[in-house]
């Protein structure tokens, strides 16, 4: 059988929020390193990948491998009767049509459990080529998600500049343009707040407003956000979950043709 | 103009 206890059940709440804008459905592949989950969002522009490590829950049991195809819209709505506060488990017999969702109020007064169809998807898995990457940026996740925002006013596509001074997002269209510059910070005294710059060559990339809008459905996970560009390959954009895991997403720039 | 490629062209199948 398998079964997964987190404590703090509002990491899993968080993560469906991050998920289910750009995702119908997907598989949870769960072993006994903990549970993956890649997906390409419905039109198969962007792709998202999130690592749940087996450490990082209260109890982690995964007898087999089990792969668990999920309606996240249904999944969703089940998480949505958590509380902020309670613990979470989901547990599946081996070779179950059906997973169990089970939420418990921290002194244990309330326990729901809520039982949920599983679906039989096709296994489509692609394999990420490790790269190293010309520019990775470290930026608060708030400021990310309001550029983002700020900027899809001016035009469908931002382009992100990145040179060793600092970060440059723009966007132009019908209104005009917006030109936002963010400065590497002098001193990283919070880390969570810092501007963070690693860069082997200057990069300038333009990509879809509305996807990275999508992406930043993610911000309430980590108050921080890291982008890594390379010329002509997917963006990442990355969010830590605490020591748990993460959540990434990656879409292709737009080329001139 | 600007086009999008779509993921498939960057990451292969398993």
């Amino acid at each position: 059988m398998f079964e997964a206890r987190l404590l703090q059940g509002s990491l899993l709440k968080k993560v469906m929020e991050a998920l289910k804008e750009l995702l119908n459905e997907a598989a949870w592949d769960c072993s006994d390193a903990g549970i993956q989950l890649q997906a390409m969002d419905n039109s198969h522009v962007s792709l998202v990948s999130l690592n749940l490590r087996a450490e990082g829950f209260d109890k982690y049991r995964c007898d087999r491998n089990l792969s668990m195809g999920m309606n996240l819209g249904s999944m969703s709505k089940i998480l949505k009767c958590a509380s902020n506060e309670d613990i979470i488990t989901i547990k599946a017999q081996d070779n179950a049509d059906t997973v169990t969702f089970v939420f418990e109020s921290p002194d244990q007064d309330k326990v729901s459990d809520y039982e949920m169809k599983l679906m039989n998807l096709d296994q489509e898995h692609l394999g990420i080529p490790e790269t190293d990457y010309a520019c990775t940026i470290r930026l608060p996740s708030s400021e990310f998600a309001r550029i983002c925002r700020d900027l899809s006013q001016f035009g469908e596509s931002m382009v992100i500049s990145c040179t060793k001074e600092g970060v440059r997002f723009s966007a132009t269209g019908d209104i005009g343009t917006g030109n936002i510059k963010l400065a590497q910070s002098a001193k990283v005294d919070k880390e969570e707040e810092a501007v963070v710059i690693e860069m082997q060559e200057p990069v300038s990339l333009t990509f879809a407003c509305r996807y990275l809008n999508s992406f930043t459905k993610a911000t309430s996970l980590s108050k921080s956000v890291q982008l890594s560009m390379s010329p002509e390959v997917p963006l990442v954009v990355e969010y830590k979950i605490e020591d748990i895991g993460h959540v990434r997403y990656y879409l292709a720039p737009k080329i001139e043709d | 103009t600007v086009a999008q490629m779509g993921i498939l062209a960057f990451f292969t199948q398993d």
